[in-house]
């Protein structure tokens, strides 16, 4: 199970778009 | 083709919809110690998504504590500052009655993004960090 930092961190990164 | 950073000047959308704007913004923010309210408007944008995509309530649960934790509760943070009291208790009424909703944070968020229209992005457009990079 993830920690909470890395679990908001993994949020962080699904919510900003993919590379061009 | 219009290259990115005459983009990121139409809107802060157009910024954020792009890796690089991303980046520089948050060198911006970082500057000033903003940066967690672009961080904050991001964890709002994936926490909504978690909904369709993914995930057992448990995770939701501790995600939404998560961002409340990290954003909300602490009352010198930046995000915490600039957003209404009334929207903070609503969200940690959320939290502590273990209520998520997709939506929960979508009034924070707005707040975040009206401040970050109106003060931070027009004067990342007029900052160094911008104009260097043009």
């Amino acid at each position: 199970m993830d920690s909470e930092d890395d679990l908001l961190q993994k949020c962080i990164t699904s919510a900003m778009p993919k590379q061009r | 083709p219009t290259p990115p950073y005459l983009k990121w000047a139409e809107s802060l959308h157009s910024l954020l919809d792009d890796q690089d704007g991303i980046h520089l913004f948050r060198t911006f923010l970082g500057q000033e110690d903003r940066a967690d309210m672009l961080d904050f408007w991001f964890a709002c944008s994936g926490f909504r998504k978690l909904d369709s995509r993914e995930g057992s309530e448990e995770k939701k649960v501790k995600l939404a504590k998560a961002i409340y934790r990290k954003y909300i509760l602490d009352n010198g943070g930046i995000v915490s500052r600039q957003i209404k009291a009334a929207t903070k208790s609503f969200i940690r009424d959320c939290v502590l009655k273990l209520h998520v909703d997709p939506a929960m944070f979508e009034q924070a968020q707005t707040e975040i993004q009206t401040l970050m229209e109106g003060n931070s992005y027009p004067l990342f457009l007029k900052s160094d960090v911008y104009l260097e990079y043009t």
